[in-house]
């Protein structure tokens, strides 16, 4: 595994540990919807993730961007998004704890309440606690770059007068939590990335855990 | 067309937003 890589003098994060402790994994365990076993599962995959580009037991954002787009280069308001939720602690980088945190969030058995907040927040890109017309612009244009489509302003502007006639039921130019959660249970397709079915058995997607494994049977 | 389609239908298909791809080997 990546953990086990020979030491790298530039790595000054490379933790002590090359196994993820008993004691923590029953931790996240306990504080998500993942079994023990689940979450040395998922550890597989952090470990995998984390040492693509820089082996120390974190992942970064390139690292993400990479898995995500096979690519380390360039820019995506979505990625930045995403990685920015995952980043609890706000330090840069995704520890493993914050991992499952988030992953949580994506369990085919999370509530939809969880995921509707998860997203609201994702596209509160100011966090203001509002998704505002100009952010949701902010968004069509990276999604249209993203795909290399092009519209011109009025088209994009008619997307935006429309969207807001769906969602903004007071108005007041601007989504509120209420709001988009009205919507969002009304046209649940918007959370359809929000479920990975791969979490509901995660040991067998990563069966490599059994190798590395702590705790038998779970 | 574009302009029947909501924001958000536009947005959730970001590839950014696919942590399904995570998963692949």
């Amino acid at each position: 595994g990546c953990f086990e890589c020979l030491p790298n003098p530039i790595n000054l994060r490379r933790p002590k540990k090359l196994r993820c402790a008993y004691k923590e994994l029953v931790r996240l365990s306990q504080e998500s919807r993942f079994s023990v076993n689940e979450v040395e599962a998922l550890y597989e995959l952090f470990k995998k993730l984390s040492c693509s580009i820089v082996d120390d037991g974190f992942i970064h954002k390139e690292e993400l961007q990479l898995a995500l787009f096979q690519t380390s280069q360039g820019e995506n308001l979505f990625l930045d998004r995403v990685f920015d939720l995952f980043d609890e602690k706000r330090n840069g980088v995704i520890a493993f704890e914050e991992f499952i945190h988030a992953l949580n969030v994506f369990h085919p058995c999370a509530p939809m309440e969880e995921k509707i907040d998860f997203v609201f927040k994702l596209y509160d890109l100011r966090q203001t606690g509002f998704i505002e017309r100009e952010e949701v612009k902010q968004m069509v244009i990276a999604i249209l770059m993203e795909s290399e489509m092009k519209l011109s302003d009025d088209l994009l502007e008619q997307i935006l007068d429309k969207t807001f006639a769906d969602v903004d039921a007071d108005r007041d130019g601007r989504i509120n939590k209420e709001e988009w959660k009205d919507f969002v249970i009304q046209h649940p397709s918007l959370l359809r990335n929000m479920t990975l079915p791969y979490l509901k058995d995660i040991s067998t997607v990563f069966p490599s855990f059994v190798f590395n494994t702590v705790v038998e049977n779970a | 067309q574009p302009v029947a389609m909501n924001a958000f239908e536009l947005i959730s298909m970001s590839k950014g937003l696919n942590l399904g791809n995570l998963f692949d080997e």
